[in-house]
Order: C-alpha cells, then structure tokens, then sequence
C-alpha cells in the first residue's frame, strides 16, 4: 500500500 | 560533534539541553521499532548512535560536575511545552494510522521540525557562539536539508514513494535553519565568530 510508507528513514 | 565538543573542552556554554531533551524524545518515539522491525544494520546501528549519543549530552550538561556548571540555565528559558503539546495534538489528529506507535512515530515528526528552535534562540542570546557549537547547528541542518535531496531522488526513482507528513515536516525544519545558514556562511566568509543578530 503506497499510502502506508515503510518507516525506513531515520 | 557537540558530544566531542563536550567531552574534550569540559564546556556546554550555549548549548540548549531543553534542544537536547527534545531531540531525545524525538528519538526514543520514534526508533521504538527497534523493538519489533528490522531495515538494515545501518539503519539500526544509526538510531542507537541518535539515541546513545543525545542520551550522553544530556548526562554531561545536567550530571557532569565540571561541564553542568558551564551550562547557560538562566538563558535557556524556552518553554518547551509549548512545542510539545502541539505535536502531540497534530500527532493524534494528523496521522496514517491510528494506533499507539503510529501516532507517536507521527508526534516525533513534528517535534523534530521545531525542535531546534531552543537552541537558536540561545544563540541568539549567546553574544560569541563558540565556533564547535555553531559547526554543530550547521551540520545537523545541513543534514536535514540532504533529505530533500534524498526525498526527490527516492520520488524519481522508487515507484509509489511518497510520504506527505515527512515531506512536509522537513521541509520546515529545513526552512527554520535557513536564517542561521546565512549568518553562519556570512561570519564564515569574513573570518568572523558567529553572532547573530537580535
């Protein structure tokens, strides 16, 4: 889902 | 750089701890997935080195019996609730999801837009800012600002990657430093200490 972004950033 | 500051001059001198207590609390909302997520070793590695290394600051400036008596208590008078507060409400209304971790990953989005903003008031009352601590002020917004970088790269080139409230956020975090930015280039290219105007 592209509206449930993967918290991947710091 | 401000924990290297810290440990080898023993001096906090304008250096907000209210700014290191916010960015802890950035920190701890928001890598909780430690506990229940992986990404890659780089990922975690880095939010141990956030949270250990804000966690460090704090002890020397509030514990440290040499460098605590150098912090500016009188000065650093921002009242952080009133940052707090609002980031937890946005946080609560403003979300992808509804649940605990969501909304306090969310609430750490914000606080970490404004968080700055008690340090750059104290060195606006700082008349000579030591050079380390404003070297520190410009990385890490200079850090900030290559997300955007990152952010419209990731656009390109990742299929379905956007991610509104973090663009959003940064952007304006990015934005507050910009002030600070042209008088640190500014004392920069004349060979002056950093001062900023009041």
């Amino acid at each position: 889902d592209p509206d449930d972004p993967a918290h991947d950033e710091l | 750089v401000l924990l290297l500051k810290i440990h080898a001059t023993k001096n906090c001198s304008g250096v907000s701890l209210k700014t290191q207590e916010l960015y802890a609390i950035v920190f701890v909302t928001r890598y909780l997935d430690l506990l229940f997520s992986f990404i890659s070793l780089y990922n975690t590695i880095m939010k141990l080195i956030f949270i250990g290394s804000s966690a460090c600051i704090i002890w020397y400036i509030r514990f440290h019996r040499v460098v605590s008596q150098t912090y500016d208590r009188e000065q650093d008078t921002f009242r952080v609730i009133f940052l707090i507060l609002p980031c937890l409400l946005l946080g609560i209304f403003i979300n992808h999801e509804f649940t605990i971790t969501e909304i306090l990953w969310t609430f750490s989005i914000y606080l970490e837009a404004v968080a700055i903003l008690p340090q750059l008031v104290l060195l606006q009352r700082t008349k000579n800012v030591d050079t380390l601590t404003g070297n520190y002020v410009f990385l890490l917004g200079g850090y900030r600002a290559l997300y955007l970088l990152n952010w419209i790269y990731r656009f390109l080139t990742e299929p379905g990657y956007r991610q509104w409230i973090v663009w959003i956020s940064g952007t304006i975090q990015t934005a507050i430093y910009c002030d600070f930015f042209y008088y640190y280039f500014q004392s920069w290219r004349r060979n002056e200490k950093l001062s900023l105007p009041s």
